[in-house]
């Protein structure tokens, strides 16, 4: 019968694009805020 | 070769580390260009950027030298797996760094030509050197170091930084061009990271979304085609191993993105893709049919007394961006076939038609799937083509008594229950979202199976739409209408057949979709 | 009607290849830039803590709804991402401003006694990230070349 495919951690009714948070083909959630890079101004990178 | 070899890896492998330091270093991390202005004139001072060859020699060498650190570090098992990745990583990046640094910078500003030949130079010397570790290292090779090159330099090209825009393409393309030389067919112990690469959020908004005209459709296809070929065999067996249930599953979450993001590439490319997809993988290819334009309104199926033919978008020929035509060989084969939709005639070409898509005796692997597919979908749009111009729409009339449709008769009664069942599948394959080939094709099943000279035949109609609904979803739209007007439609007296109630539970489940159609 | 179809000498080598690769399968760290801190690396936790991340975390609404410190310790330890990103967006919306030298964040204590095109002086509270603590600083020049 397949599988369950809204159950592979894919928000499937969500308005928005899902690519710019796909997690990657073995990801049960999208990345988070804190692992999407970003091109915040060079004075932000203090490490 | 005023380079002895052994004196060159160790000059190589300290520039290297000299290098890694460098771009680690706090004035590296914040000037990385002036850096790497330093380091490149310590490489002219070597000789390594003299010719093309000591360039290729320089970058092959590192490449080996960077995997085998990398390596090395995997075997450790001292250290915990955070710390021995990000060892690899510091490496790997800065290596990377260098290569991105060195596209940048090479040639002029104008000159992209330069830009792009070192960039596919070094593309071609990781896939050549992985090519060449796996079939070294066979069950031990190791896809960490060149899943990290690859795509932290498709990130790093990929910044937003005006030089890098105007040569975006090129890269896109070069990128492309590698992944389809290292696909899982010819590298399959690098799948998993070729997968990973492709279904990249950076990769995906790069090739679907922000390349403009869609130009990075066609090479994206050409990628989920290589990795379809690479499941078929494994997918076709149905009991699947893990490490092929998980790459199936990585696969299906990268086509629920697509299906949702970029409904229209899986509605152009879909022919190619059911080409190649197993025919028993149904859930898969229904998830491919499933898709259609972001614009279009689907009606509800189960909508009492839905007008189909009725639809403004019905009247529409989908895109449909293989060229299926040209797969109908061998050319005589074509020729004869297009004389007989003109003059249908001379009569003996249907009783040949079955040896010219039947190819062995072999049970499951009779006959020529593709071949089965291309000659569907060419005599049904020839079809299309030729009630419009008698100015009439495609229905159970004026799909009858014609060329096209002695073809597909002749195929349902001449072919054998698993040649049958490939060509119902072929036009099941086009019942899709409203237009004109879902009409035309939803018509002719419905009239095989009204005028069909045998039981069997309508059986196997049925079995063919009914493993389509009874998978999870999505189900194509097509589908579904097709498959109520057939319950529904008295014409076909769906429900006086005995296979209908040949068990109770497939009784109760034909009874169950009737009932959310009334 | 097909049935199964036994895999060829080559399909036989494929699938070798690809079991001997699911041991050694990618992590979502291998596809991240390097990380000072917080790589993206899964780490088992009890089943009844939340497993998926909440519900419409990344938008700026809900970063502006955390407390001072935590979006410092966001702003501080997730450099270079999207997080860092809202959690800045968040610090300015209340009054906080990012003084690019010093690296600290100022927020006015009161209405500063001198203004001018080139600074302005005055009491501040800033957030010590050495120390982690929220200071007070009197009598401080914020020099405007140093603004954000």
């Amino acid at each position: 019968l397949g599988q369950d495919l809204t159950a592979l951690g894919l928000n499937l009714n969500s308005p928005d694009n899902l690519y710019p948070t796909f997690g990657g083909p073995w990801a049960d959630t999208p990345c988070r805020p804190q692992d999407i890079d970003f091109h915040v101004p060079p004075e932000y990178l203090v490490n | 070769r005023d380079f002895d070899d052994l004196g060159y890896v160790e000059k190589t492998d300290f520039l290297l580390r000299e290098w890694v330091t460098l771009i680690h270093s706090p004035s590296g991390i914040r000037e990385p260009t002036k850096a790497f202005g330093t380091f490149v004139q310590h490489l002219n001072m070597h000789g390594f950027l003299k010719t093309d060859d000591v360039i290729t020699r320089f970058f092959r060498i590192s490449t080996r030298l960077c995997v085998d650190m990398c390596c090395q570090a995997l075997t450790e098992q001292s250290n915990s797996p955070t710390v021995v990745r990000t060892k690899c990583y510091q490496t790997l990046d800065a290596y990377v760094k260098l290569i991105a640094l060195l596209v940048k910078h090479s040639g002029d500003t104008a000159n992209s030509g330069t830009k792009i030949n070192l960039l596919n130079k070094v593309l071609g010397i990781v896939a050549g050197v992985l090519l060449h570790d796996q079939d070294a290292h066979t069950l031990e090779f190791q896809q960490l170091p060149y899943q990290r090159m690859f795509i932290m330099l498709f990130l790093e090209l990929n910044a937003p930084e005006p030089i890098l825009e105007t040569i975006n393409f090129q890269v896109l393309t070069a990128f492309c061009h590698t992944l389809h030389i290292l696909s899982p067919s010819k590298a399959p112990g690098f799948s998993y990271a070729w997968l990973e690469i492709v279904s990249h959020r950076v990769f995906l908004g790069r090739m679907l979304a922000l390349t403009p005209q869609q130009k990075g459709w066609g090479m994206y296809s050409q990628l989920l085609m290589d990795l379809f070929k690479f499941l078929a065999p494994f997918l076709r067996n149905a009991e699947l191993a893990k490490p092929v249930t998980l790459l199936y599953k990585g696969t299906l979450r990268l086509l629920l993105v697509l299906l949702h993001d970029f409904p229209e590439f899986l509605c152009d490319y879909h022919y190619g893709f059911c080409d190649v997809i197993p025919p028993n993988c149904i859930q898969m290819r229904n998830l491919i049919l499933s898709a259609f334009p972001r614009n279009m309104r689907l009606p509800d199926p189960f909508t009492p007394n839905l007008k189909v033919d009725m639809l403004p978008e019905i009247a529409h020929a989908p895109r449909v961006l293989t060229n299926f035509s040209s797969m109908i060989q061998p050319p005589n084969f074509k020729k004869d076939l297009d004389s007989y939709l003109k003059a249908r005639a001379p009569v003996t070409f249907l009783s040949e038609l079955r040896g010219n898509v039947q190819i062995s005796n072999e049970p499951g692997m009779a006959y020529n799937i593709p071949l089965m597919n291309a000659l569907v979908l060419y005599v049904g749009t020839q079809a299309i083509n030729y009630i419009r111009s008698k100015s009439h729409t495609p229905n159970m009339t004026t799909i009858a008594h014609s060329a096209h449709m002695d073809i597909f008769q002749n195929l349902a009664v001449d072919l054998d229950t698993e040649g049958r069942y490939l060509f119902l599948n072929a036009i099941a394959n086009q019942l899709r979202y409203p237009n004109s080939h879902t009409h035309y094709f939803s018509c002719t099943l419905l009239y095989l199976f009204a005028e069909a000279n045998s039981e069997a035949i309508q059986e196997q109609i049925t079995r063919v739409l009914l493993e389509r609904l009874i998978v999870n979803r999505p189900h194509p739209w097509g589908l579904l209408i097709t498959f109520i007007e057939l319950i529904k439609n008295p014409t076909y007296k769906f429900w006086l057949h005995e296979f209908v109630h040949c068990a109770p539970e497939i009784e109760k489940l034909f009874e169950s979709v009737a009932r959310s159609c009334m | 009607p097909l049935g199964p179809v036994p895999l060829q000498k080559e399909h036989q080598r494929q699938f070798q290849m690809l079991d001997a690769a699911f041991y050694h399968l990618p992590l979502p760290s291998d596809s991240e830039k390097l990380r000072s801190y917080l790589a993206r690396t899964p780490c088992p936790s009890p089943p009844y803590y939340p497993q998926v991340p909440l519900p419409d975390t990344d938008s700026l609404e809900f970063y502006q709804r955390l407390g001072n410190e935590t979006l410092f310790f966001i702003f501080y330890y997730m450099e270079g991402t999207k997080a860092q990103y809202l959690a800045a967006k968040a610090l300015k919306k209340q009054s906080w401003r990012f003084h690019t030298k010093l690296m600290h964040w100022y927020q006015r204590h009161e209405e500063p006694r001198v203004i001018n095109d080139e600074y302005e002086q005055g009491s501040y509270i800033f957030f010590d990230f050495d120390n982690w603590i929220q200071r007070r600083r009197e009598g401080f020049t914020f020099e405007y070349k140093y603004l954000e």
